[in-house]
């Protein structure tokens, strides 16, 4: 069972240290608090944004918590992965340019495996292959409008412009 | 394997069948708050049978029924395309199939079913296909509204027992 | 106790259906589980968005919820009144069009209070009176880069751009 | 009652003395991830004290002096304008005043201080100006980071509580 456990752990480790290079643009660590009995402890996560001090999770800005979040995420979906990966409103913390940073980094995984993903930032729909539209209809319930390919211009409807 | 489409029939805001077309890459979902968006995400998780009621904000599997609706049930269904071993080890073959999961109210207890191609499965039979498939039965490739500020706010023993299912 | 209670109570109360008429444009309602002791129970808020039935806070999307709960915050505000009103990202779970009514109901109340409000979406900030761009310089910490009043066009930086 | 600038001196990301002007009517800061908007915040609430070091996510108060400057101290001051009653009954004068709070590392444990005007005050005289100013001492006027999600989250009980302090 520790084997296994630390086998997963180092996979994950050298994954995120890529992904957090990825979103990030820095330096980031997984770190168990006892490496000999990791039961008997937790996961650190110790990172350096671009341009600053390596910091714990606990000192830093929502934006950049989130980040990091993220890039644990596709570090373990690199180990464990699957042919749908779904997120819903993942990049409500972040602003523009890691909005962006995130759009392309699914574009990359996308080309493998399906990604389904909600959000309400233009940035990150204008960068995907299809844009679905939906709205609420008063009694009738949701409605699909139809499905945007990149290409095309105009918004799904007035409605849903994004923020 | 290629997800093709969610088929919603009477399940949550979607009292009329509707048919939700997943296509290969990057797609995006997008609509007003309270449009229905996590719905879609809910109804994937109810046909994979990766999730609780609970998980899917709802008190019991019958609350997944629409009260837009007027019927006593729902049903989800999944188009799915794979290549299967060729018949004698010849090539491979796509082949597209549908795996279902409906609920009906009843008063004895809710009634659930799992499908496979319209005939009855059972949930085991469900999960064998997932894993053949490559999906993991507890969910792990869903990333639901809030869960990155739950993941934020967690301290390091909980982070690490994230890790103990990879395990 | 009690009394002093029932009546901030009722105060919130009336001052929660005008906020959640506001921003939820729909009906919205405070009621105690127990109001004959209302230390023995808990506060239920019941809403009717707009076009949908009545229903609890629970089986909301998480826009309706984050409106409900921005209509209890500005509900309190009224009650408990201060110069200065100070809120952090609180329109991140808001599409474009509830944001754009937030940001409307920011502006009516800010004649006679001041709001400093952190956003990232351009849809609030190009509703502000004026915007204050900061950015961080490597080592050298946070810079105001300028304050932008509501008539000039161009966003604070490209780095700053809203989403 | 009227706010007109925040001045940080070595608080957390400003090393550089910093005069944020704070206009009259609806203002709005914005700027990239990490780049210094909430520890704007953080230096209202030290200020005016309405706060525990958590609330503005340090350990210790000493954790809010910067590590990019090198004095071992930080300062906060707040810009105020009111109108006082006038001499001898005539009428009021609007005045320009400055709190402040500053804490100095020390081996022996901080140093806290309050200001009026420069000059030190206790902190039972700092919550008193702040009550006649219309201030809620318990920070009622701030919403953080991730607050209104706080909110949603909370059972009925947790919810009720919210009022007890009104009354
Ligand atoms: N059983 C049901 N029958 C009918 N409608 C339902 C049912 N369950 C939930 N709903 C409706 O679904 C709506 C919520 O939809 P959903 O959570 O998918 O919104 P969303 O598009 O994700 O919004 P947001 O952008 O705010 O997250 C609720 O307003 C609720 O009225
Ligand atoms: N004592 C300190 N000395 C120097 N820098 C500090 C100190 N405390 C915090 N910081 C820095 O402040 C940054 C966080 O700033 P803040 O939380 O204000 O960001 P923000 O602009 O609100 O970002 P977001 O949009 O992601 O919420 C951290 O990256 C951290 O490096
Ligand atoms: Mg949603
Ligand atoms: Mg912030």
């Amino acid at each position: 069972k520790r084997a296994a456990f630390l086998e997963a752990f180092e996979a994950v480790r050298d994954a995120f240290a890529e992904t957090y290079a990825e979103l990030g643009r820095g330096e980031g660590r997984l770190i168990l608090e006892d490496p000999k009995d990791p039961f008997a402890g937790g996961l650190l996560i110790k990172v350096r944004p671009r341009g600053k001090k390596l910091s714990r999770m606990e000192s830093m800005s929502g934006g950049e918590k989130a980040l990091t979040a993220l890039s644990l995420i596709f570090a373990l979906q690199e180990v464990n992965p699957a042919p749908l990966f779904i997120f819903d409103e993942v990049d409500k913390d972040l602003d523009g340019v890691n909005t962006m940073i995130l759009a392309e980094a699914i574009r990359r995984r996308a080309e493998e495996r399906q990604y389904l993903v909600i959000s309400h930032h233009r940035v990150l729909l204008e960068r995907s292959d299809q844009t679905l539209g939906v709205t609420m209809r008063k009694g009738h319930g949701t409605q699909v409008t139809g499905v945007k390919m990149a290409a095309a211009e105009e918004p799904a409807s007035e409605e849903a412009a994004a923020v | 394997v290629r997800v093709q489409a969610l088929i919603l029939d009477n399940f949550k805001s979607f009292p009329k069948r509707t048919r939700v077309p997943i296509e290969d890459g990057f797609s995006t979902v997008s609509g007003p708050n309270g449009s229905g968006k996590s719905n879609i995400i809910d109804a994937l998780q109810f046909v994979l049978a990766t999730s609780t009621s609970k998980g899917m904000r709802a008190d019991r599997l019958s609350d997944l029924i629409s009260t837009l609706g007027n019927k006593p049930s729902c049903k989800v269904e999944l188009e799915l395309k794979a290549l299967f071993p060729g018949p004698g080890g010849g090539p491979p073959v796509a082949r597209t199939f549908t795996l279902g999961r409906s609920v009906r109210r009843r008063k004895s207890g809710n009634d659930v079913r799992y499908l496979l191609d319209g005939s009855p499965i059972r949930l085991a039979d469900l999960q064998d296909v997932m894993r053949l498939l490559g999906f993991p039965t507890s969910g792990q490739n869903f990333v639901l509204q809030n869960d990155v500020i739950r993941l934020t706010a967690m301290g390091p023993v909980a982070r690490r027992q994230v890790l103990d299912e990879l395990a």
